[in-house]
């Protein structure tokens, strides 16, 4: 099972809208997902259809319960979720003198079937907190979508180097599978300079496949549906397709 | 002195573009304005150009550090800014069993003179953690910046909620302000239905002004400019102009 942390501690770069699409495109290519929905925004959660999480995986952070107990079906063929839910938003606090609390999610990993999924995405908060610490300990790549603004480069220097800390301390296996243009308006020049940016700075780190401007991406999540289940002739469909399938192709060179 | 928290959880909604460019037109209109940056991404301080801020804003956090020595100039005329640092990711963690730790901030603005400011603008970040709270509990007023797209609707009512919590116990004066649709793309239906969403939900909070979406105001940042500096003719410019007279005109009612 692969293991891929979808984060990017600037908000609005994408995050949900590749974490729900990805397992999506993959799901229609016979890869079984499970989604970790770690926002307290509930964003995945609800697109897939979960309106009452209760607890959600708040539960696996602070009460010990098993993840496999809260392992919910979507309307997604080939895609499950481990709900969030709003419960999320103290656990900072919760866990702040906790002993071991950056490594909760991975000790709770341990618990599921490997065997049953062949990729695990996890949709992350707009934050480097101990959420996100948690994901990036427990996943076996990092998947980074910036938004096509200069504004998203900022940060990317902290976010990489936030890697590199987690991979030295924590996760030795850790590496970037990749980082992700999202919302590319082909109509600005700007967002092509900072597509250019990027492929300059990372060079094969940035996945070929670059993800489009398309309104339709931004009206699927009302009608609890990825792209593919609601306009699957679209570019947010061909983009995420395509995306699944340099993701896949990756799976060779592991 | 209005002390005005800008703040939504939901990333990306247009916070830090607003309390930048909002600031610079309330500049232009001869009030004197005075940013807090409670970021850890540091956006508005990068964009107003100070790029090594030492511990900014956190130094009044943690260490009683009086917020008065950390006041910079900005290349805007009558914009000044308390800039945050990176080091704002470990607060969270660092005020967990500190009593008082969601009034740190509220304390620390009795110690600054009211009357040389007219507008006190704190750019949040995208979370209802501790800094957030704190913001709330400084302010007077709340402005809500949304995007145009219906994944920013999900979130809206747990905000609301959280204002009205932190009115009810830490800030009986807490009001919103407004509500500021932003990167409204005139190109498309989805946009104009959920500004109409709003309008029917929120009716008078909602600005009668509306941010368009214009890459000049995704652009201006990296020039380290407000939009009416970088592109005063832009509809950037001509929006955060028309968003300014509308702020300035509820100073009457207040
Ligand atoms: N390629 C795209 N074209 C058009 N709209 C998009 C595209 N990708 C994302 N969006 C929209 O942009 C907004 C931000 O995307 P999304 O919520 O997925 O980002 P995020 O990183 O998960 O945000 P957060 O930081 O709040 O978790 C959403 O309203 C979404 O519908
Ligand atoms: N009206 C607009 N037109 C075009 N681009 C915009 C507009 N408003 C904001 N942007 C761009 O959208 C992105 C998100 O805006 P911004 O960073 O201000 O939001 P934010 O709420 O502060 O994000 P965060 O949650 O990360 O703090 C930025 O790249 C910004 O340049
Ligand atoms: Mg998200
Ligand atoms: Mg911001």
């Amino acid at each position: 099972m692969r293991r891929i942390a979808i984060t990017n501690q600037k908000g609005g770069s994408g995050k949900t809208t590749t974490a729900v699409n990805l397992a999506a495109a993959l799901g229609e290519k016979k890869r079984r997902v499970l989604i970790i929905d770690l926002d307290p925004q509930c964003s995945a959660t609800s697109w897939l259809g979960l309106k009452n999480p209760d607890k959600g995986v708040f539960r696996a952070f602070t009460e010990n319960g098993n993840v496999l107990d809260i392992i919910s079906q979507t309307n997604v063929p080939n895609v499950e979720i481990i709900p969030a839910s709003p419960w999320l938003v103290g656990v900072e606090k919760a866990l702040a003198r906790e002993v071991g609390a950056e490594t909760i999610l991975r000790r709770q990993l341990h618990k599921i079937p490997h065997e049953r999924w062949d990729y695990l995405l996890i949709d992350c908060p707009p934050a480097l907190g101990i959420l996100t610490i948690n994901a990036l300990a427990a996943a076996s790549e990092v998947l980074v979508p910036v938004e096509a603004h200069v504004m998203a480069l900022e940060g990317l220097a902290q976010l990489l180097q936030t890697v590199d800390v987690v991979k030295e301390r924590l996760n030795p296996e850790l590496k970037i599978c990749g980082i992700l243009a999202c919302r590319v308006d082909r109509r600005t020049r700007h967002a092509q300079e900072v597509v250019e940016h990027l492929q300059g700075r990372f060079g094969d780190l940035v996945y070929k496949t670059v993800i489009r401007e398309n309104v339709r991406l931004a009206e699927c999540p009302s009608f609890g549906k990825p792209i593919m289940l609601y306009d699957p002739r679209s570019y947010g469909a061909q983009d995420y397709r395509a995306l699944a399938a340099e993701v896949i192709r990756q799976e060779r060179g592991r």
